[in-house]
């Protein structure tokens, strides 16, 4: 019967890519981006 | 054949000051392009044998650095997760490939990136080599990590090589098919992950207009080709399913992403799916051009002829007739399909035709030309239709189902009631596998199915078509558009007095699964 | 070469034919599956660039200290919290240096742990209440940066109660 294709970790109802954040075909996560961090203005 | 006595010991010293270059941190560019021009004047860039040599072994000593400093990480759960590997080296003879193609000085005329195609040529050599030797202990790792330090390096390119971009996927693109599964197993992991790398893939998916659409498209069947004879079961070693689970996610990126890719290459793709893989075949049959929205196939009294869309071509990109002709079978079809001469052998022979011989047979886990019959059934329908819409027959359905009495159809039909059920099965296949999103091809073949199934005086015929639809549509979604509105139209319609099938109600499970099926279809 | 498929035979021919067969393959396979590609494979360690270095005064040290880069230095930022919040500071504006690593280095040892969905440091503040194989619950210590109703803005330590930590989110 196949198998939930929703389980494999991609959003197949994104509206955005999927290839962007594509890790790999072993992977059931996004791609994790660049942690952002918010330097707060008194840093400056 | 061994290098020059003396040229090893060079190399290594070469690679060495190399090594000093990269540790510089920061934009060390003048260092590298003078040490470029130095491995010119010492001829080692003039692309001859002296150069293969060179990168040949270049890549040998990083590849061996990076697996010498393999610390397997026994305590790890992970079977896979074990070893760390340095790719200090790996990294530093990507660098050099990079800054020698950047750096290097071009003949008059040829153009920057002319050293590629032969920097890829030893890697591909040394990679299978390397296989070959050392089977079930090789290390694809090293390898893996140089292609990606390319594509990151390559592939976004600095303005040097302005409007290369698409000459370097392509050159990368035949290089993976030339360390494709079928040639290197061991590769077949880090090789699906760069074939669908996120800098690779997209890329020559949409650079130069589609150009590269059949590179990949090449790598996709060099990939289910590998895989064809693993997925005929349907218990799958767990290295399978893991390619197999990867396998859908790359599908499922380009059903999202790219499914003009999937839609124009079906065909192909269909010869090299084996009909067990439903599911995955699936994906590829769901596939509709993104400007394009579908009807929901439940709408009631949904009229599929006055649909915009439902008579116009889909492009199909693969040769469909390219089997055919490779089985000198296409001059008699179009005789036939002309002029339909009676009592021709044309019809009796075709069975036969369509099988293999044993010894093929047994490599291919099946008794019949997969890829024949589907060539067979899709061209005819082609040639159905072009007909039907030639000026003396105008478009409406009338003319189509009095048309449908002709050659094409007597061929349909004599080929359900000559083939044997593995034959039958695979002839309802090649024109299911046509049932996809809204366009001409989806309609003259949901139309040949019901007809086929209507005209049928033998109820097991009838059961097999239904089956055929059927095990498309219990797997899990996606379902295509096209499989969709043909069982509809099947169990709706009185015309096919459908329910009155003893098979609709052999067994209490059937009875309960075609209602489910028939309620999820609305 | 870029045409359609040839038929099957041409398929199975390749299997069986100048390449490897099914059984071969397979072997090849099994052995790759202990060798897939690691995320860090794929990943390049970023160089960082301070982005704006804050101008000093020409009496202030122009350049780094030495020993900012020897791991000895960290160990003795003990727990008590003004050295641990220059243990926090390093991790968050000196992000890819080596003075990070030995900051984290240090905050584990002080028993914070990392989630990485919030990218916050956690610290037990008693016993968890429920702690499973995929989670714990109870009351956490954390170290934030806070806007407050009146436009106070800050880092601060917070405390949180019935905070669930999925072991899937810890770094």
């Amino acid at each position: 019967l196949g198998i939930d294709l929703t389980t494999l970790g991609l959003n197949l109802n994104s509206s955005d890519t999927l290839h962007k954040k594509f890790a790999s075909p072993w992977s059931d996560e996004p791609v994790r981006g660049e942690p952002e961090y918010v330097v707060p203005e008194c840093y400056y | 054949d061994s290098d020059p006595a003396g040229f090893p010991g060079q190399v290594s010293s070469l690679f060495s000051d190399w090594f000093k270059i990269c540790e510089f941190p920061g934009n060390n560019d003048v260092a590298c392009a003078r040490y470029v021009q130095h491995l010119h004047q010492r001829g080692m860039l003039k692309g001859d044998e002296i150069s293969d040599r060179f990168f040949r072994r270049i890549m040998e000593l990083a590849v061996s650095h990076c697996l010498s400093t393999e610390v397997i990480n026994s305590s790890s759960s992970q079977p896979h997760q074990g070893q760390s590997l340095s790719f200090l080296a790996i990294d530093s003879y990507a660098k050099l490939v990079f800054s020698i193609l950047k750096f290097c000085p071009s003949d008059q005329g040829s153009n920057k990136l002319s050293l590629l195609p032969k920097v890829l040529n030893v890697t591909v050599r040394v990679i299978q080599k390397d296989a070959e030797e050392k089977r079930a202990s090789f290390n694809p790792r090293p390898y893996f990590r140089l292609f990606i330090n390319w594509m990151l390096d390559l592939c976004s390119l600095d303005p040097v090589f302005d409007g290369a971009n698409y000459q370097v996927l392509t050159a990368l693109a035949s290089s993976f098919h030339h360390l494709q599964p079928l040639k290197v197993a061991g590769f077949s992991f880090a090789w699906l992950e760069l074939i669908s790398h996120r800098s690779f893939m997209p890329k020559l998916l949409t650079t130069n207009a589609q150009k590269g659409w059949p590179y990949f498209q090449r790598l996709l069947v060099d990939l289910f080709q590998f895989m064809e004879p693993f997925l005929r079961n349907a218990e799958l070693a767990e290295p399978v399913h893991i390619l197999y689970k990867g396998t859908l996610r790359v599908l499922l990126v380009l059903l999202h992403d790219f499914p003009e890719f999937l839609c124009d290459y079906h065909f192909s793709f269909c010869d090299v799916i084996p009909p067990s893989c439903i599911q995955m075949r699936n994906i590829i049959l769901s596939a509709f051009p993104r400007n394009m929205r579908l009807p929901d196939p439940s709408t009631p009294n949904l009229k599929i002829d006055l649909l915009a869309e439902i008579s116009q071509s889909p492009r199909i990109l693969s040769e469909v007739d390219a089997t055919l002709k490779a089985r000198q079978m296409k001059n008699d079809t179009d005789e036939y399909l002309k002029s339909k001469q009676q009592g021709s052998t044309f019809l009796t022979e075709l069975k036969q035709k369509l099988m293999l011989s044993p010894a093929d047979a047994a490599r291919a886990g099946t008794r019949y030309n997969v890829p024949l019959i589907n060539s067979l059934v899709l061209y005819i329908g082609m040639q159905a239709i072009q007909q039907a819409r030639s000026p003396s027959h105008s478009q409406s359905m009338a003319s189509m189902s009095s048309f449908l009495v002709s050659a094409a159809l007597d061929i349909f039909q004599s080929l359900i009631m000559d083939l044997d059920t593995e034959g039958r099965y695979l002839f309802l296949n090649a024109v299911a596998n046509q049932l996809r999103y809204p366009n001409n091809h989806t309609h003259y073949f949901s139309f040949i199915l019901l007809y086929l199934f209507a005209e049928s005086n033998q109820e097991v015929i009838q059961e097999q078509i239904t089956r055929v639809l059927l095990e498309r549509l219990i797997v899990n979604r996606p379902h295509p558009w096209g499989l969709l509105i043909t069982f509809i139209e099947l169990i709706k319609y009185p015309r096919y007095n459908f329910w009155s099938k003893t098979f609709t109600r052999c067994a209490p499970e059937i009875e309960k699964l075609f209602e489910s099926v028939s309620r999820s279809c609305g | 070469d870029l045409g359609a498929i040839g038929d099957n035979i041409s398929a199975s021919t390749a299997n069986s034919g100048g390449m490897h067969d099914q059984i071969y393959n397979l072997q090849m396979l099994e052995a790759a599956y202990y060798r897939l590609p690691q995320p860090k494979d794929s990943e390049r360690a970023r160089t960082y660039t301070p982005r704006h270095p804050v101008i000093t005064p020409q009496s202030y040290p122009q350049v780094q200290a030495p020993i900012v880069n020897n791991p000895a230095f960290w160990e003795r930022l003990g727990p008590d919290s003004y050295a641990t919040d220059m243990l926090f500071f390093s991790f968050y504006y000196q992000q890819n240096t080596y003075q990070q690593y030995l900051a984290a280095k240090e905050l584990k040892k002080q028993s914070w742990r990392y989630h990485r969905k919030f990218n916050s440091w956690f610290q037990r503040h008693e016993e968890p209440k429920v702690a499973t194989d995929d989670f714990e619950q109870g009351t956490y210590v954390y170290f934030d940066f806070h806007i407050s109703s009146d436009e106070q803005q800050g880092w601060c330590q917070r405390i949180k109660t019935e905070f669930i930590f999925e072991y899937s989110f810890l770094e």
